[in-house]
């Protein structure tokens, strides 16, 4: 589903003494319905990685094939239409909106496809996770992991193909986190292709694959014991 | 060097339909150079019960002692110079200011009180958490994990007498949280006494008590192995 060759994303390139190399040549090939984790220290790049797969941003060289589909050669339109009906995103500090409660955040990628009945379709979501008792507020009335779970319904309302889901546990405690990781889980059963930054060990050691990041670098790939 | 009594934060208090009691009711007393964590499931109240205890917010009802003085009879500008200069406050989501780099973050409290070098020793705890070589970015320009290190490193700069951190290691892979939870450690055996929301089990361990909150009140109160 997912084909990256020589990956790279480079901040501020034309001014050598500041340039980051926040990816540094990615090779990775990810298939329908696999479960990744990506790790790595604070720093190596996992966000910046993520922001590319979900085309949140465009590489600076190399390639990305999505589901056959060469990225780069998408015009903002398709690359639009695939981001919001491909892809669920879950961002590591949530990108609310401020003024649009719980129910309406949850909501709002319903607005790119004709649902009947997107208010029904978002308090569903926000019940699986134990926030429907929220609907009604505003993001600075919720608390972290309140907002962490409203990020994370409001990525499934359009049953993606694709979760990218950055720190999905960040903010939540053992046991909250404990069922929003069998969330994730059942999802993947279910067919979605699951892609998860974490640092949550616990979690990386659920999926079947992890790959580790350091530098921007691939540091090694595949089953979590190994790895 | 705190003591709570009947402590209560009720949001829309006059609303009874959707008034959230937050803070319910809560008696608590810590000693100068006490190293406590607080620890509980999403939503029970610790980030507001750590606001209260910063002076970020006033409580609804009870009373806050805080080195002998109640802090409800203070004014604006007393309160202010308790925050500012016996307090240090790591925030669940960093609150760092947009348009100022790392450095300018982490130098901001000490424009409070006339430090001179204030940029040195802004420099120097940016050291401490690893973040030197990024002194000149803006948190746009930052991981989660780096803007999660300048907040911690903005609240050390006046090094207050009390540490207030929110979840500090929320954003941070598990090799670089155990540099900051060394820091942190080291700070409470120097003489601050240390606050520590946190649902990383591994850094509750490490905190001589532990308090545990459910729907705003204390549930349990004491050494790790107990709570
Ligand atoms: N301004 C507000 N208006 C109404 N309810 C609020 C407001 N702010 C917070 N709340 C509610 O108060 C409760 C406690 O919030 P708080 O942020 O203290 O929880 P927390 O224990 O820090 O949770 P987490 O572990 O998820 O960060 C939550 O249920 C939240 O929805
Ligand atoms: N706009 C930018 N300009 C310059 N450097 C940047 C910019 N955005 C990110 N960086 C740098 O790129 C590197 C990778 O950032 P990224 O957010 O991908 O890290 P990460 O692995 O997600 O870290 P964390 O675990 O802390 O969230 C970091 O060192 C960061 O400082
Ligand atoms: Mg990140
Ligand atoms: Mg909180």
């Amino acid at each position: 589903a997912i084909q990256l060759e020589g990956l790279e994303k480079i901040y501020h390139e034309d001014q050598p003494n500041i340039a980051v190399r926040a990816v540094n040549g990615i090779d990775l090939t990810i298939n329908h319905g696999e479960a990744v984790a990506i790790v790595g220290p604070s720093g190596c790049g996992k966000s910046t990685l993520m922001q590319l797969l979900g085309c949140l941003d465009r590489p600076t060289r190399g390639s990305y094939r999505l589901e056959g589909q060469n990225v780069s050669r998408l015009d903002d339109d398709e690359l639009a239409h695939v981001r919001n009906r491909r892809i669920g995103f879950v961002f590591q500090s949530f990108n609310l909106l401020a003024r649009y409660s719980a129910l309406e955040n949850v909501a709002l990628p319903l607005m790119y496809s004709s649902v009947d009945n997107p208010a029904q379709r978002a308090r569903a979501v926000l019940e699986r996770v134990g926030l429907v008792n929220r609907a009604g507020h505003l993001p600075s009335e919720l608390s972290g992991g309140q907002k962490q779970r409203v990020a994370i319904a409001r990525s499934l309302v359009n049953q993606p193909a694709i979760l990218l889901a950055d720190e999905p546990t960040g903010a939540l405690d053992s046991r909250t986190g404990e069922e929003i990781i069998q969330l994730l889980l059942e999802l993947n059963a279910a067919g979605t292709t699951l892609i998860v930054v974490t640092h949550d060990l616990a979690l990386a050691r659920k999926l079947k694959r992890v790959v580790r990041l350091r530098d921007g670098k691939v540091e090694a790939d595949g089953p979590p014991e190994q790895v």
